[in-house]
């Protein structure tokens, strides 16, 4: 058993969400932010045996895009208000950001 | 030290932390979605010592129930629009999905 | 490759998030509550590579920070009435409890 933590856009979490179902996949979603852009994205969590992992990366491959963003600078990071630029920047954003963890024991009740 | 993740309906939220607290076990509680249902749910984030996964697990099955929930279909699951039953059917919500995670260091500041 | 999962209190959440983009340390943020005072609190979701987990832990450290609060008991713990106190007492509460899982594998998609 694997649980898998995928961090994906909100715009892509329905799709994702209808793929794993049609997949028989099983998952939960918890609402999250970007440390970065403090922007809304999506947290997957999903419960999958071993020998699922390659099949469930496809489908979250498949299902989350990456995307440009214009983002105007929040605040001068490291502190030094002279090198502030205030012109927008664009920054990438990937389709998912994927952290797969060992169960040690899984139980439902 | 274990991380128990542990998806629960909300309805036995309250009940479960209650149950924790007396018992001395600590706990933090995620707001979360079904992927099927897309119904609201709970997910606990409980760090405990690997002696405890028994008392906690037994917390958790006295405090949570199984239950059922009439379900109108959202959508012809695998697109094809023929085989779609607008009838609602019946579905067996779980008390609880729980994942046991191994802890590698476990810092309090 | 680790995930990091924090809480850490609200005040202290912008103040670590910067923290960690000064560093170039990505990181996630789950709206969370705590089970004991019921008050929201903030989950980091930090992925870090294994050289910089004591970077990361000075990080938490040093942005965030143990308070006093008076809290009003909301119900007789074990159910006891006569042992109800209605005083507020006052509860610590820790700047961060962190755990540190393994991680398996990492991908960006
Ligand atoms: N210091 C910095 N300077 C310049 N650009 C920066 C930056 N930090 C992040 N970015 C860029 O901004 C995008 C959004 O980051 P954010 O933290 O809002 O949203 C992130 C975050 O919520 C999560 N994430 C990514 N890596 C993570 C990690 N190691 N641990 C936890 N969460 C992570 O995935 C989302 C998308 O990340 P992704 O890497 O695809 O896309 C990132 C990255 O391209
Ligand atoms: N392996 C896993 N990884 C991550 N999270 C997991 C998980 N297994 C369960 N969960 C979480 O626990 C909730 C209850 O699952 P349970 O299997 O008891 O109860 C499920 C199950 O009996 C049923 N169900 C789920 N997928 C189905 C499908 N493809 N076809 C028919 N019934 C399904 O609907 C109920 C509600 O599911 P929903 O997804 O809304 O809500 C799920 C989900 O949030
Ligand atoms: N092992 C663990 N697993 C998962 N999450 C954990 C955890 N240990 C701590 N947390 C999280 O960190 C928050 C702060 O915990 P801390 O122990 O510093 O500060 C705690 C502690 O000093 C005190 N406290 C907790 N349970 C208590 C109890 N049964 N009796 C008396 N005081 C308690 O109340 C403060 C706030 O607790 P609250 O639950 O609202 O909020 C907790 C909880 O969200």
């Amino acid at each position: 058993m694997k649980l898998i933590m995928a961090v994906v856009q909100d715009k892509d979490s329905n799709r994702l969400s209808d793929a794993l179902v049609e997949n028989k996949f099983q998952a939960t979603k918890l609402a999250s932010t970007g440390g970065f852009l403090r922007a809304g994205n999506t947290t997957f969590m999903i419960g999958i045996e071993d020998k699922d992992v390659d099949a469930v990366l496809t489908i979250i491959k498949e299902n989350c895009e990456t995307r440009e963003q214009l983002v105007a600078p929040i605040s001068p990071m490291g502190g030094n208000a002279d090198s502030y630029v205030p012109y927008p920047v664009e920054v990438q954003i990937g389709g998912a950001t994927v952290f797969i963890l060992p169960v040690e024991q899984f139980e439902k009740f």
